[in-house]
This record gives C-alpha cells, sequence and structure tokens, in this order.
C-alpha cells in the first residue's frame, strides 16, 4: 500500500496492480 | 513529411497572458482582481505505508486497538513475531442473486524499522476468503489473465484503518 | 484527381475501420499508467482539488457501501452544482457540503439529463468502445473488468475521444492519406452556432452549455471574429475561485482564471484536411478545432466527436 499525506482532510492511497500485461496504478481518494 | 498548406493554428488572443494583457487594457475595473487559477502540480509524494516514530510496542498496540474497533478480527501472533498482524476482515456488499461471493478480506500488517525511531507500518493485500466456509471456485482462468484483481476494497478498508489510527492518535 | 483523392479517402477509412476491429480497448492503455478515483462520500468541492491538483477534469467514482463503479464525475455535474446555486442562493450550506454521492440529486433537483453510464469491457474490439463513445453524453467510455475472485467490478481505465484519436494518428498510417478538404466532408457543425461576445454573463454562457449538450461556447467579436472560447471545463476554474460571488461576472472576467497552461484555442479552415488535424491531435492536446475564414471570422465548429464520428461512419 503506498499512501500520501493528508491533505485538506482527504485520504490518498494507491496501490500497483498488474492488469493483464500492464501495469495500473490505482488511486483512491476519501474523506478523513 | 510537412503537411502542405495546412492552416491549422492557434488563436492569438485565446493564450492566458494575451487575453489578460487585452482585458487589463479595456479598462474592466474587475479584471484587475482576478487572479488566474494557479494549477500547481504538487507531485503527490506517495511513501509506503505509514511511518511512525512512536515505540513499536505502542504501535502495535495502536493497531490492534483500532482494528477492535473496526470489527476485524486477526490471528494470534507468534511468539517469534510479535510485529506482525493477520487481520480477516469482514467486507460485506449487497451481492446481486446471493450468489456466493467471499467477504472475508486478508490482510498481513507488519512493523519495520527503517532506522532508530523511525517505523513504517506495511499493510499487504492477502487474499480473499468466504464467511460460510464455502470453498472458493479454483481459478478457472490462465495465470496470465489472473491478473483482474480490483484493488478498491482493499484501498477502502486500509483507508478507513488509517482514519481510525489517525482519529485515536 | 478528384476521383483519386475519393478514392483514396475510401480506402483510408476501410483500413483505418479494419484497424479499430482488430485491437481491443486494451491495446490503448499504456504499459503502464495511474486511475484516480473518488469516494462517493467525498466533497464535491475536495473533488474539485484533487481534480485540479491532478490537472485532470473527470474521475470514476466508486462506492464504497456497494464495492461497485458509480459513475464519472465530469465537468457536467459542476454545471449542474452551479445551475442549482444559481437558482437556490440560499442552499450554499447544502453545496458547500455536497457529497459526489448526492450529485444525481442535483442532477434531478435542476431536471439535467443524466449522464450515461455505460461501459465496456476492456477486451471488446475498440470498434465498439468507439462506437459506443458517439452516443456517450460524457464523450468518454469507462473500462470495466471484474475481480477474477470476488466477482467486483474493477475500473480498469476511461477511454477518451482524443485518446482514441491520438491512438489512430500514431498508429494508422492511413491518415496521411486523408486529403480531401473538410469542407466536402460535410462534418462542420455550421447555420445556428451557440455563441457570445466577452461581455456576456458566464451564467448565461454556462446555461447555453448546458441547453446546448456542447462542451465549448465560442466568444466573437461585433463582426464575427472569433476572439476566445469558453469550455466546460473552465467552470471547475470558476468554482475553485469561489463561484458564490463570480457568477456576475462576464465570460471575458471569468476566463481570466485560466491557468498559463492553457495551450490555446485551435483554429482551422475549411481548406484543411484530416489528414492534418489528425497529426494536429498526434502532437498537441487539441480538444476541438473552430473553423475560420480568411478573416478570422467564425464559421463552424468541428469536434473530436464529429471526426470519429467520420472516420467511424463517414463515406
Amino acid at each position: 500500500l503506498a499512501t500520501s499525506s493528508i491533505k485538506h482532510n482527504t485520504l490518498c492511497v494507491a496501490s500497483i496492480v498488474r492488469y493483464k500485461r500492464k501495469y495500473v496504478t490505482q488511486i483512491l481518494y476519501a474523506p478523513l | 513529411a510537412k503537411e502542405e498548406n495546412s492552416t491549422v493554428a492557434i488563436l492569438p488572443t485565446s493564450l492566458p497572458q494575451i487575453h489578460r494583457a487585452n482585458l487589463l487594457a479595456s479598462g474592466l475595473p474587475t479584471a484587475a482582481s482576478i487572479s488566474p487559477l494557479v494549477n500547481k502540480k504538487s507531485k503527490t509524494k506517495w511513501h509506503f505505508g505509514i511511518r511512525s516514530r512512536s515505540y513499536p510496542l505502542d504501535v502495535m498496540g495502536e493497531i490492534y486497538i483500532a482494528l477492535k474497533n473496526l470489527g476485524a478480527e486477526w490471528a494470534k501472533p507468534s511468539e517469534e513475531d510479535l510485529w506482525t498482524i493477520r487481520v480477516r476482515w469482514k467486507y460485506d456488499v449487497s451481492q446481486k442473486n446471493n450468489e456466493v461471493v467471499p467477504d472475508l478480506m486478508k490482510i498481513v500488517i507488519q512493523l519495520f524499522q527503517i532506522e532508530t525511531n523511525n517505523y513504517l507500518v506495511d499493510f499487504k493485500f492477502d487474499g480473499w476468503e468466504n464467511s460460510r466456509g464455502i470453498p472458493l471456485p479454483l481459478s478457472k482462468i490462465t495465470d496470465d489473465e489472473m491478473c483482474t484483481f480490483s484493488a478498491y476494497p482493499f484501498l477502502h478498508l486500509t483507508t478507513r484503518l488509517i482514519m481510525e489510527l489517525a482519529v485515536n492518535s | 484527381s478528384i476521383e483519386a483523392l475519393d478514392m483514396e479517402q475510401k480506402l483510408s477509412l476501410t483500413a483505418i475501420r479494419q484497424f479499430l476491429k482488430s485491437k481491443t480497448s486494451y491495446d490503448v492503455l499504456p504499459v503502464s499508467f495511474r486511475l484516480i478515483v473518488l469516494d462517493t462520500s467525498l466533497l464535491v468541492k475536495k473533488a474539485l482539488n484533487v481534480l485540479l491538483q491532478n490537472n485532470i477534469v473527470s474521475a470514476p467514482l466508486w462506492d464504497a457501501k456497494t464495492s461497485r463503479f458509480a459513475g464519472l464525475l465530469t465537468s457536467d455535474d459542476f454545471i449542474n452544482v452551479i445551475q442549482y446555486y444559481f437558482s437556490n442562493p440560499d442552499k450554499f450550506d447544502l453545496v458547500d457540503k455536497l457529497q459526489l454521492g448526492g450529485l444525481r440529486d442535483i442532477e434531478r433537483a435542476i431536471g439535467a439529463v443524466p449522464l450515461d453510464t455505460e461501459s465496456i469491457h476492456p477486451s471488446r474490439p475498440l470498434y465498439e468502445a468507439c462506437v459506443m463513445m458517439l452516443n456517450s453524453r460524457s464523450r468518454r467510455i469507462p473500462l470495466i473488468d471484474q475481480d477474477e475472485e470476488t466477482s467486483r467490478e474493477i475500473v480498469v481505465s476511461v477511454l477518451t475521444q482524443y485518446r482514441i484519436l491520438k491512438f489512430i494518428a500514431l498508429n494508422c498510417r492511413e491518415t496521411h492519406f486523408l486529403k480531401k478538404p473538410i469542407s466536402e466532408l460535410n462534418i462542420i457543425a455550421k447555420g445556428n452556432l451557440r455563441s457570445c461576445q466577452m461581455s456576456t454573463p458566464v451564467i448565461d454562457v454556462i446555461q447555453l452549455l448546458s441547453q446546448g449538450n456542447v462542451s465549448s461556447i465560442p466568444i466573437v467579436d461585433d463582426d464575427g471574429r472569433l476572439i476566445n472560447v469558453y469550455e466546460a471545463v473552465d467552470v471547475l476554474g470558476l468554482i475553485k475561485g469561489g463561484i458564490y460571488n463570480d457568477l456576475s461576472l462576464s465570460v471575458g472576467e471569468a476566463l481570466m482564471r485560466r491557468s498559463d497552461d492553457f495551450e490555446g484555442v485551435y483554429t482551422c479552415t475549411e481548406h484543411d484536411k484530416l489528414s492534418t488535424l489528425l497529426d494536429t491531435t498526434r502532437k498537441s492536446s487539441v480538444h476541438r478545432f473552430f473553423v475560420v475564414d480568411q478573416s478570422g471570422k467564425l464559421e463552424g465548429v468541428l469536434s473530436l466527436g464529429d471526426i470519429l464520428r467520420y472516420i467511424l461512419l463517414g463515406e
């Protein structure tokens, strides 16, 4: 899991996932 | 080859600097008070997991309390590895025509020491189980296509845990 | 000769369509890319910060309660919020605390046409996604797959008209042989073009965007010469700047908000060819082409959707 500093009370987490032969960095923004 | 006689162009008066100069020259009173949006491309700075400078056992205690508050369960840690928590977390969604969808997410939470007084809590997705103990259908497609994995449920649960830790601390 | 030009155009279109049928939407995806997704419980104003911070104008929504994709956030949603607030200035608090999950209620409250939530599997032929794109109001097609273990939806990516045209321009050499002038292709939107002047109130321009289901309104001077364009995505800057006191601004003043990295409005004349326009798409992030005459007078507009429609179905 990758995380970034909480800004504007918003949390941002991500994980890099292999999708078939490509790589997606799926990033989710959620309220704190 | 260069496209012959192309008349594609960028409209000069549409460039922000020129538009602004034209508007200010027209003497509009409010124009001077409107500043352009500074699209600061603040590059998101990423970290692995979450960092902590607290005492290791305190960190572990905070995590167990947060997990308990969130209704998650965990395997009893082994004596030799106090710094790893094997979590099982029920994430139930209204499923269509009661198909057997795994609803127990497994996550491994591990504390690492980066340097003196600097620790890292790492979260790792560790597969699914279903609460009715029905064995999961074996993956029927080739390994290569296996990777149709949605990270969003994992990302969602970790945000809830991080929020709980942030709020508690 | 005219016949040779015609024949070349037809053969090129056939080859490009064949190419689109031979590829999948998955093929358009870069080897490594990121996808920003917003939780539906996020506040609209926070989501705006996220879009601007990441220099994007749209993002898929994810509903944690159902663990499912919940549609796309686009500039249309922000236009709906502005129109709702303009009609209900006393509802400042509600707008300020509005969550992304509440945008559908705003849509209903102002009677806006809901955005389609059509999506397609990444492994389907790219041609299918293109045809679906033509009918999509949001001008975007989410690529959705299913998590193999849990059958939950995965938002893999979102295809846009621009990305498809750029993919064609980069991979189909036949685009160089589309040499007929666009005036002969019957694809330029002319006639009753919605336009405005620099002094037009920005709220009137936003109404024009919404009623006409268009993504830009040309700004002309007294002689009908094109001087600028107000785009739907400019609304994000308006809200970011605090729309609540800016709705009385003229569209010229509202454009003062545009950030300096705006590339400018692309123009062409009806003598230009699709080969040139697609080459421009390959090199620059163009949103559409405004067709002007020698003196700069506005004659029509050629959107990316018009170009894509011609490539798929024209001739």
